[in-house]
């Protein structure tokens, strides 16, 4: 099934909260496209032993919700490196 | 297996509980730490020593909520504990674990601490998360990982501890700590909760908005998000108001407005007929009292703020408006006063701000206005959305069309398009 409006939004903080989004940067207004967060997904997927499909399906849905470490995953943010780019 | 970068520059390590959980006992938790970090030196060239004098290398404390790292935690459920990696700096080592949880040991119910703490502690010594399918370094919470002192580590993470600080040598170090004499029994019966539901920020209407010491907050129900002057949202989860603001009934709802004092930075939240004043983030003595204190005579307000241009305080309710001078004590005469002399503005709005920037802010459901640097009439082009400009919330996706046309008038197209589009 689709994924609602509700569970994409929350979907998208919580790739960005574990790494595999860039975090918002509040001096540009660029969004995330669809195609990144696919990828973002596939790659979380893979990390989490699911198939990735790149769907935010119920599977994907449900691994998000169980209790977990609060580190990212993916810890080379690109937030962090275009601040590095910007100085 | 995968690495942080960072390793201990020393193969002795000291370790200390610096705060406990409430549902275990110091000497349990005392012996799951230790055990937990043995679990990394039986298979590496590294040796931990507890210590009672601070300044220990790996630092372990139970704490709940914001806790001013960076990572808050959020009750039950979610996330579970998290660790800094080694390098220089005072947080390294430090292992945080959410004091909400209710912490077990080897049963079904709970959060074990000893599967955490060996995961958190993968962390500590300059692991990172592994998508290995048998490693304590995936970052998922997977149960109890039975008696501690039967415990060994999977092969991944014995080969990443190995290439972090070499094989232990001939000579094998103390065992380790004996298992708890007694088995942990939870005092309420099953306590698995599922994560509490957060009003999801995206699409809700905010109760109250306030700029406190320069950050705006959002108050929604229990809970509240915090803006800071640069635009940054300090979490994309909110945190709990009894977690922050100590002193305001335990069964309140929610609040209807937050203002902070211009005379004496003190802040004022009202809910209902009532109001409380805070120094920093505890009540003073004597709250709540009765919003007739400032002369109101409504059954509550919308919303409150001072306005920069002259340190008054204004109270907003349906369509009116009042006028308060903190330093006198008194509503000034001749309100209240039509909200519509604000240009633009609706009537019952959420809450009101003057924010840093200069300008004034009206919240109202979804939207906001804004009103130029002491204007009283709304800029054109408002009011614009709260969830996209405030809360880093991304704007609906288009619908995907369900099947791809083959080309104009060749064939029946069969999209979903906009209501009333045609």
């Amino acid at each position: 099934s689709r994924p609602s409006a509700r569970d994409l939004s929350s979907g998208m903080d919580w790739l960005t909260r574990y790494g595999y989004l860039p975090p918002p940067d509040p001096y540009s207004a660029q969004q995330q496209t669809l195609d990144g967060l696919r990828d973002a997904v596939k790659t979380m997927q893979r990390f989490a032993g699911l198939r990735p499909t790149g769907i935010l399906d119920d599977d994907t849905i449900a691994m998000m919700h169980k209790p977990r470490c609060s580190l990212p995953d993916i810890i080379l943010a690109s937030g962090y490196q275009r601040h590095r780019r910007k100085r | 297996y995968a690495v942080s970068g960072s390793v201990w520059q020393k193969s002795h390590l000291t370790w200390r509980v610096d705060s406990f959980p409430v549902s275990l006992s110091q000497e349990t938790t005392r012996q799951l730490i230790g055990s937990a970090l043995y679990t990394w030196s039986r298979e590496s060239n590294l040796h931990f020593e507890e210590t009672r004098a601070g300044g220990a290398d790996i630092r372990v404390s139970f704490v709940q909520g914001s806790h001013d790292d960076g990572y808050p935690f959020d009750g039950p459920g979610g996330t579970l504990g998290h660790a800094f990696f080694p390098g220089v700096g005072s947080s390294a080592g430090a292992t945080h674990m959410d004091a909400d949880e209710s912490w077990t040991y080897n049963v079904a119910e709970g959060t074990d601490l000893f599967a955490v703490a060996v995961h958190e502690f993968g962390h500590s010594l300059g692991l990172s998360h592994s998508s290995a399918e048998n490693s304590i370094m995936k970052p998922y919470y997977q149960g109890t990982v039975g008696e501690h002192r039967r415990y060994r580590l999977p092969p991944d993470d014995v080969q990443g501890i190995q290439a972090l600080y070499g094989k232990r040598s001939a000579h094998p170090g103390a065992d380790a700590p004996p298992a708890p004499t007694q088995r942990y029994i939870p005092p309420r019966g099953p306590t698995y909760r599922p994560r509490l539901p957060f009003p999801d920020r995206c699409s809700t209407h905010f109760d109250a908005v306030a700029n406190i010491r320069g950050e705006v907050f959002f108050f929604k129900s229990r809970y509240f998000w915090r803006v800071q002057a640069t635009r940054q949202l300090v979490s994309l989860n909110p945190a709990h108001l009894g977690n922050f603001w100590l002193g305001l009934p335990p069964d309140l709802t929610r609040v209807d407005a937050v203002y902070e004092r211009a005379n004496d930075s003190k802040i004022v939240f009202i809910a209902g007929g009532n109001y409380w004043v805070f120094k920093d983030t505890l009540v003073e003595p004597g709250y709540p009292r009765p919003l007739t204190d400032f002369g109101l005579n409504t059954d509550g307000v919308d919303g409150a703020f001072v306005w920069k241009h002259n340190k008054k305080t204004y109270f907003f309710r349906h369509n009116r408006y009042w006028r308060f001078d903190e330093r006198q004590g008194r509503m000034d005469p001749g309100y209240p006063r039509d909200s519509n002399l604000w240009l633009g503005l609706p009537s019952d709005v959420d809450d009101v701000i003057s924010w840093t920037d200069g300008h004034t802010y009206f919240f109202k459901g979804p939207q906001y206005w804004k009103f130029q640097d002491g204007q009283v009439e709304a800029d054109p082009g408002y009011p614009h959305s709260i969830a996209l400009n405030w809360m880093y919330c991304a704007a609906a996706a288009p619908p995907e069309p369900t099947q791809e046309p083959e080309g104009r008038g060749q064939r029946d197209c069969n999209c979903q398009c906009p209501a009333g589009s045609g």
